[in-house]
């Protein structure tokens, strides 16, 4: 059992659990970046079923994954430029101050939990700030005496 | 031989997908089957809590888009399309080994799997502490639905999570997000009305308030005109809001509202029942001594019925019953065919006739007339005011439905009681 104290389970911790390393420096800055697809698109779809037939072993991924980004890490430590062009676009999605620096906002910016799905893809127009227009009825409802509240109203 | 392989696999599952009308990829098919697999469960919630928690989440996609969800426990796991799992670390044999307590919550990927980390703390809805598992659930399944990340404030796509309010549901641009890839949700409504409910302030003061109702088989929904929405978790089974009519829809609503008379009617088959607003509930039998239902033939002589549909005009004081091309009115010269009554403003833009419902809107102080997915606005007094020439009771060119009452979408009959 996970041991928790509290009635609603909200203290439990996890058992043999590590934490996620943290994003601290402009190492693991840049392996975010690449992770999710800021200095390099992502084919996110390529995916690799665990199968008799096709043997990866989670080893074998774990090596390619880490070659693959420490690859493209160093690539782009020699090119600084790559690096802050992809921290100035992760900046500017996020409502960051975009100052191409890695500053403490953008390393608590990194640091929050978030989807594993790259923001990158190959193939797509990414990403997506703002494309579909506001809410934009044809007529005008201050007459209207329903009851129904905007958007706090519970399900 | 592994990247043969590897393709292979890939495009036995790429068949689920399909290049959408928009070119874009999504799902070629509207019912989509999901399951929690059984290897996959979380070991920080009961099973039930994380079953409830999905169906809820794919329900609020349901509930703006065409598309509907059903958990299915029972097929083979490849006829399922969406399948949902907890894993920690490496899991389930996926080559995106989670990273452990912290950032990384979840992925998910368009071929339909679905994978949490186990290493955070998910949480029940509405429990203060912890990730919330539905907002999670609710980005993931957008994602396999086709969606990417939405750096917009407010969006169930955005890539960080948010620590939950007090609720969270699907704002516009979310609605509109998913409507590029599968469109909006269109269909024909039984009947449209708006309820008169007569309230008392603390001060005493009477005042009187409306809510819209469109309501299709043995569902209905509340549309909130203010917010160009349904009701957040509409639709709800009609047996729930509207005791005593049939369970499995109605023809027609009307509200006889005058200085003499304040009736309300429903109306299915050649039948119909008086409602009672007071109590919420069917008259059994009314203050006249009038027992329910009665028949249409009875109660309204010389209107044939069933009919397609009615609605009471406090221009004149008479219900106007529509069936097939005749229009109905308890009036000598009646019954005219509906283009006599309702002439075309643009010759050949007209419903001809099989009205779906007939709906006078306090808020757009219009009467409005649908038939499938379309709509025709009726001319008043003040389109004449401006365009003389427009015909007395005109029909305008139609409009499309769903582009002016937005989101107005089915769930599965399965997801009607979570």
């Amino acid at each position: 059992e996970k041991p928790f104290h509290n009635r609603d389970h909200s203290d439990m911790q996890s058992l043999n659990s590590h934490q996620a390393q943290a994003v601290t420096d402009k190492y693991t800055a840049e392996l975010f970046l690449s992770r999710y697809g800021f200095i390099e698109p992502v084919n996110w779809e390529e995916v690799q079923l665990e199968d008799s037939d096709a043997s990866f072993s989670g080893d074998f991924l774990d090596d390619l994954q880490a070659t693959i980004q420490e690859g493209i890490s160093v690539a782009h430590l020699r090119d600084n430029q790559a690096f802050i062009s992809a921290l100035t676009e992760f900046q500017r999605v996020s409502g960051l101050p975009v100052t191409g620096v890695f500053d403490e906002a953008t390393k608590v910016a990194m640091n929050k939990p978030r989807c594993g799905v790259p923001d990158k893809e190959m193939g797509l127009t990414n990403p997506v700030v703002a494309t579909v227009p506001e809410s934009s009825g044809d007529f005008d409802f201050e007459n209207s005496t329903s009851t129904s509240n905007n958007t706090t109203t519970v399900r | 031989r592994r990247k043969r392989h590897l393709a292979g696999l890939i495009s036995k599952t790429r068949k689920k997908r399909d290049l959408s009308q928009t070119d874009h990829m999504a799902f070629s098919k509207k019912v989509l089957k999901w399951r929690l697999i059984g290897e996959g469960y979380s070991s920080q919630l009961t099973i039930e809590d994380q079953r409830y928690i999905f169906r809820l989440a794919f329900r609020m996609w349901s509930e703006v888009s065409p598309l509907e969800f059903v958990e299915d426990t029972h097929a083979p796991l490849e006829d399922v399309d969406i399948r949902l799992g907890f894993g920690t670390g490496r899991h389930l044999g996926c080559n995106q080994k989670f990273d452990g307590t912290g950032q990384e919550f979840a992925h998910a990927w368009f071929l339909g799997d679905i994978h949490f980390d186990d290493d955070e703390h998910f949480t029940a809805p509405n429990v203060g502490s912890g990730i919330s598992l539905l907002k999670v659930a609710v980005h993931e399944i957008g994602h396999v639905l086709g969606l990417p990340h939405i750096y917009r404030p407010g969006s169930i796509m955005q890539p960080s999570y948010l620590p939950q309010e007090s609720s969270f549901e699907m704002n516009w641009m979310d609605r509109k997000a998913i409507q590029q890839l599968y469109g909006a949700c269109k269909g024909r409504f039984d009947t449209v009305f708006d309820w008169i409910r007569k309230e008392k302030t603390p001060y005493g003061e009477v005042v009187i308030r409306f809510n819209t109702y469109f309501m299709r088989d043995g569902w209905y929904w509340l549309y909130e005109n203010r917010n160009n929405r349904t009701r957040y978790g509409d639709p709800v089974p009609l047996q729930t809001g509207w005791h005593g009519i049939p369970m499995d829809g109605v023809d027609a609503y009307v509200h006889v509202w005058s200085r003499k008379r304040d009736a309300v009617y429903f109306f299915r088959g050649t039948q119909f029942w008086k409602y009672d607003s007071e109590n919420d509930q069917v008259f059994r039998q009314d203050p006249e001594g009038h027992r329910y239902p009665r028949l249409i033939s009875e109660g309204f002589p010389g209107v044939p019925s069933p009919i397609d549909t009615a609605f009471y005009d406090r221009r004149d004081s008479h219900i106007y019953f529509f069936k097939n091309n005749l229009v109905s009115v308890m009036a000598s010269s009646f019954p005219k065919n509906i283009r006599d009554v309702f002439p075309p403003v643009v010759n050949r833009d007209h419903p001809d006739g099989n009205i779906d419902a007939a709906y006078f809107s306090y808020t757009h102080n219009a009467i409005f007339l649908l038939k499938g997915i379309r709509f025709w606005q009726v001319v008043g007094s003040r389109d004449r005011w401006q365009r003389p020439f427009l015909p007395r009771n005109g029909l305008l060119p139609h409009k499309e439905v769903d582009q002016h009452w937005f989101d107005i979408c089915n769930v599965h009959p399965t997801a009607l009681k979570l």
